[in-house]
């Protein structure tokens, strides 16, 4: 048997809106660990990875490993039947059809359940090596959600510069260009609004902005950001869910011809 | 121009 249960939803219904633009279904994979996910987008540039420890959860069990195949769609269309304040819990059975969801109201008052059949997937892994990157950039989310979406107006891809002197956005498109530049921060009075720059050696990359604005959507999960680049390889955009485990999405950088 | 690279230019499939 398979439960793990939350005692809030919140948290799995902002997980669900920071990955419904990139997937359309994806493999749940559920172990003693916890619950892990890997999965690409359609066109394979981009590929999320979530983990949720299962000491992260206020209960949980799984009995033996299951891979559970779900539509990212339909799992959205449930989640947004639960109020954040509700528990959630996910169970299945061994060798299951289907997953239960179950809200729970605050009060105990209301229950709701919902039952999702489960999809067969071909499973398409990929093996991400340990990677040193040149740069690490910390910084808030809403900042960096805010110079996408501030960008996107000007071009459909944004060039990402980093020095020792900060991080260096610039669009350029048909009607003109932008660029943002962010400082390291001296002294932040709160940690989540400082940017801190981890530079071993100047980076130059450039992403497409709808993959991007699609990886800002995990805002709400938390206050920073975590930037990882190195020259010519994918791009990491790391966000921290709670005490329970992060989510990260890769992007392949675009090349001049 | 700006070319989009695939991510399995840089991962392998396992």
């Amino acid at each position: 048997m398979f439960e793990a249960r939350l005692a809030q939803s919140a948290i799995l219904k902002k997980v669900l809106e920071a990955v419904k633009d990139l997937l359309t279904e994806a493999t749940f994979e559920c172990s003693d660990s916890g619950i892990q996910v890997q999965a690409m987008d359609n066109a394979h540039v981009s590929l999320v990875s979530l983990n949720l420890r299962s000491d992260g959860f206020d209960k949980y069990r799984c009995d033996r490993n299951l891979s559970m195949g779900m539509n990212i769609g339909t799992m959205t269309k449930i989640l947004r039947c639960a109020s954040s304040e509700d528990t959630v819990t996910l169970r299945a059975w061994d060798n299951p059809d289907n997953i239960i969801f179950i809200f729970e109201s605050q009060n105990k008052e209301k229950l709701s359940e919902y039952e999702m059949k489960l999809i067969n997937m071909d499973q398409e892994h990929l093996g991400i090596p340990e990677t040193v990157y040149s740069c690490v950039v910390k910084m808030p989310s809403q900042e960096f959600a805010r110079i996408c979406k501030d960008l996107s107006q000007f071009g459909e891809a944004i060039t990402i510069a980093c020095s020792k002197e900060g991080i260096k956005f610039t669009a350029a498109g048909d009607y003109g260009n932008a660029n943002i530049k962010l400082a390291q921060t001296a002294e932040a009075d709160k940690e989540e609004e400082a940017v801190i720059i981890d530079m071993q050696e100047p980076v130059k990359l450039t992403f497409a902005c709808r993959y991007l604005n699609s990886f800002v959507k995990a805002t709400p999960l938390c206050a920073q950001v975590k930037l990882s680049m190195s020259g010519d390889v994918p791009l990491v955009c790391e966000y921290q869910i709670g005490d329970i485990g992060h989510i990260r999405y890769y992007l392949a950088p675009k090349i001049d011809d | 121009q700006t070319n989009q690279i695939h991510l399995q230019e840089y991962y392998y499939h396992i």
